[in-house]
């Protein structure tokens, strides 16, 4: 893991509760709104499940600490999006909160339904950019959520250790959060891979 | 090169034309060393710039100037070796400072507009 310049994260009072809101124009409009809403949810969730930090989702999208807007192009912020593939998405180190996707990419949350060779699972990357916005840079770490790329058609979902063990750093633990359910899990895929290099 | 089919089979070729990419022509770049001077050089280098591997005040010789200032060359240079090993290094690859294959694939990886280098977003801040 890495932090950014300075380390910067949210500092407020426990307990933390941060806001989330949608930019209300340039909505997707091949998935329906709920569904976006409901993969952020999940994505805010994964790292509520391992830091003492609540999101909630607001209406009012300028009051909200976290921004999530779909962009394209230039969209005023001095990063602007490149087109399909390239740049997916982006966000803002502590506490400016801003958090953007291309427009231009295929968002997906279900390949079944989304065919196209260049779909991005829209739930991994929320869940990166979330990462970004709590504080975390990116990781060296191949299999780490924070891991700056990810190719189309692929899900990437599980927080890593790499990922919890840095963020938590920024801000404790939370505590029904338990290490040994994810080491588990870890020796768990590590022993169905010896089982089939054993066969 | 026109594409064989049997080469070709990914559901997310990057290098297919009908599936592009922003970095899709690094492609061509695979194996160039330092010396060499090609086409697609200069866009690597913005590339490495963007993301936070090459410094915005390389000497003048090294980029031709431009009113943002980051116009590369197409010199594989030493500046460019470095560069490049130190991308191998934040991605956990293997440190060669070549262009092998694995390289190039990683860069042309889609992936977050957030620098490497951390120092970005602390721009943003500022600004804000």
């Amino acid at each position: 893991y890495a932090f950014f310049s300075g380390r910067p994260s949210w500092r407020r009072k426990a307990p933390v509760n941060l806001t989330y809101g949608f930019f209300p124009g340039n909505f997707i409009d091949y998935i329906p709104r709920a569904e976006v809403e409901a993969a952020f949810r999940r994505a805010f969730g994964r790292w509520a499940a391992v830091i003492p930090v609540s999101f909630v989702e607001v209406e009012e999208y300028w009051a909200a600490d976290i921004k999530v807007g779909f962009h394209g192009g230039d969209h005023g912020d001095g990063e602007p999006f490149d087109g399909v593939l390239g740049v997916l998405a982006h966000a803002f180190s502590p506490e400016n909160g801003r958090l953007h996707l291309d427009t231009a990419e295929t968002w997906a949350l279900d390949f079944e339904k989304e065919q196209s060779p260049v779909a991005v699972d829209l739930e991994s990357v929320a869940t990166h950019e979330i990462g970004h916005v709590l504080g975390l840079a990116h990781s060296p770490v191949k299999e780490a959520i924070m891991y700056p790329s990810l190719i189309p058609r692929k899900r990437k979902l599980k927080l890593h250790r790499d990922d919890v063990e840095g963020m938590q750093l920024l801000y404790g633990s939370n505590p029904h959060f338990r290490l040994d359910s994810l080491l588990a899990s870890e020796t768990s895929s590590a022993a169905r891979i010896g089982n089939v290099v054993d066969v | 090169h026109p594409p064989s089919s049997a080469a070709r089979t990914s559901p997310w070729d990057l290098r297919s034309p009908s599936v592009g990419g922003a970095w899709a022509a690094f492609e061509g770049l695979v194996d160039a060393e330092l010396g060499d001077q090609k086409t697609g050089v200069a866009e690597l280098k913005r590339y490495l710039h963007r993301f936070g591997y090459l410094p915005s005040n390389l000497s003048d010789h090294r980029r031709v100037a431009s009113r943002d200032g980051n116009n590369f060359t197409d010199a594989f240079d030493e500046v460019l070796e470095s560069a490049v090993s130190l991308y191998q290094s934040k991605l956990g690859m293997a440190i060669t400072g070549r262009l092998d294959g694995a390289t190039v694939n990683q860069m042309m990886a889609p992936r977050c507009g957030v620098d490497d280098q951390n120092m970005r977003p602390q721009r943003r801040n500022s600004q804000r």
